[in-house]
């Protein structure tokens, strides 16, 4: 079974045109194994992307030196689906 | 474990498997055997039955309103959300006037697990799948998008050429039997009036086209009917949707499934992206799963409503 154990997915705010292409670019480097949830539409919508913990540490200092804005919206994607399974076993009781 | 006896003890405010789903259509049409029954329009892959839920108070031929959920097999919300728009069905008819003047008229399809091999297989093995499940030969890499392998547009931007990519189109339209199904038998009814298919999340409600910036003909009554279903929709929980055509409000896309089902002449063909709350993109917690169900029943009602009272 798959795990996400460190996975977090990014909300990430562009300002402008310029920083949307930038996203965009992070987009498609499919080295990164990004997983995009809501991708690039325009200034006004965030793109939210779930990124493998082993890729965090170079899409972050990928933001960072674009000073392109991002909060962390999944700290830990596993925790959150351990909690729906739990739930959902608990449920089923 | 317990399996509830019947659809009044079944839990909405819950998640559930492929096959609690399968089992609970089957006891809606038990139920219901003078509303619902259950149609099998094909098969999936890996072999599971693609169940539609046909409601009607009778005739033949009915002029139609489909409705599908789950394309994206991660979406759960929206699988939730079907089963419970099917027992909302059968709740209002005969209590609820609106509803029960489109069922007197009209027959719905719905169709709550579009694509049961990632569904199951997000229950399984990777919760974060949302393709098929069919293997691309020469490819490590599994699946396609399904709505991305519509005749519409296809193969054009906004969708991908390559295998692994997660909005990969597939070798050639309609090569998902999941996909093929439903393009068979919207082809072999010719009365679909209105086809709304369901996704989740950012709170959209998006008509054609996806492939092309041209409008399509139906532009501005598409578009103040989704702003009555949009203000109908907030007005429960005060959600706010934004609407248009997928081309202004998301990116562009090709091969979608309402880029389709519009060039086979059905006016009202629509999406939804459900509800976010900003926090869990589609991991949506359970207890949120019957408020999103409540306010999207909404929208569908305007839409549906609309759609009888304006026929073609």
């Amino acid at each position: 079974k798959e795990t996400f154990v460190g996975d977090q997915v990014l909300r990430i705010v562009a300002k402008d045109v310029v920083q949307l292409a930038l996203i965009k670019d992070l987009e498609d480097m499919v080295e990164l194994e990004l997983d995009v949830w809501m991708g690039v539409t325009d200034v006004a919508s965030p793109v939210d992307i779930r990124v493998p913990f082993y890729n965090l540490q170079s899409v972050k200092i990928y933001l960072e030196s674009q000073n392109i804005e991002f909060s962390i919206m999944i700290e830990d994607l596993q925790m959150l689906l351990d909690e729906e399974q739990e739930k959902m076993e608990l449920a089923a009781r | 474990f317990v399996e509830p006896r019947d659809t009044d003890s079944f839990d909405y405010n819950n998640y559930h498997t492929l096959s609690e789903i399968y089992s609970f259509q089957d006891m809606l049409v038990d139920e219901n055997p003078s509303l619902v029954s259950k149609m099998v329009i094909g098969q999936s892959y890996e072999g599971r039955p693609l169940n539609v839920l046909k409601f009607s108070t009778g005739g033949s031929n009915r002029s139609a309103i489909w409705i599908d959920t789950g394309i994206h097999s991660r979406e759960w919300v929206t699988q939730a959300s079907g089963t419970w728009f099917a027992k909302k069905i059968v709740t209002d008819y005969g209590r609820d006037p609106a509803l029960t003047a489109i069922l007197d008229k009209m027959d719905i399809y719905l169709e709550i697990v579009t694509n049961p091999d990632g569904f199951s297989y997000t229950h399984t093995r990777n919760r974060m799948w949302r393709k098929t499940r069919k293997p691309n030969p020469g490819s490590s890499c599994v699946g396609v998008d399904p709505n991305r392998n519509w005749d519409a547009g296809f193969g054009g931007p906004g969708a991908s050429g390559s295998s692994c990519s997660e909005t990969y189109r597939g070798p050639k339209a309609h090569s998902e039997s999941e996909v093929k199904s439903i393009v068979d038998f919207v082809k072999s009814h010719g009365n679909i009036k209105a086809f709304i298919s369901i996704h989740a999340y950012s709170q959209m409600l998006l008509y054609p086209y996806g492939y092309t910036r041209t409008p399509v003909r139906d532009q501005a009554k598409l578009n103040s009917l989704a702003k009555k279903a949009i203000t109908d929709l907030a007005s429960l929980y005060g959600t706010r949707y934004r609407y248009g055509s997928i081309i202004n409000t998301i990116y562009q896309a090709s091969g979608s499934t309402i880029d389709w089902t519009y060039n086979q002449g059905i006016k009202y063909s629509y999406t939804f992206e459900l509800r976010d709350t900003g926090r869990y993109g589609f991991i949506l917690p359970a207890n949120q799963i019957v408020p999103t169900a409540q306010e999207t029943w909404l929208a569908l009602m305007a839409i549906m409503d609309h759609t009888l009272k304006n026929p073609y």
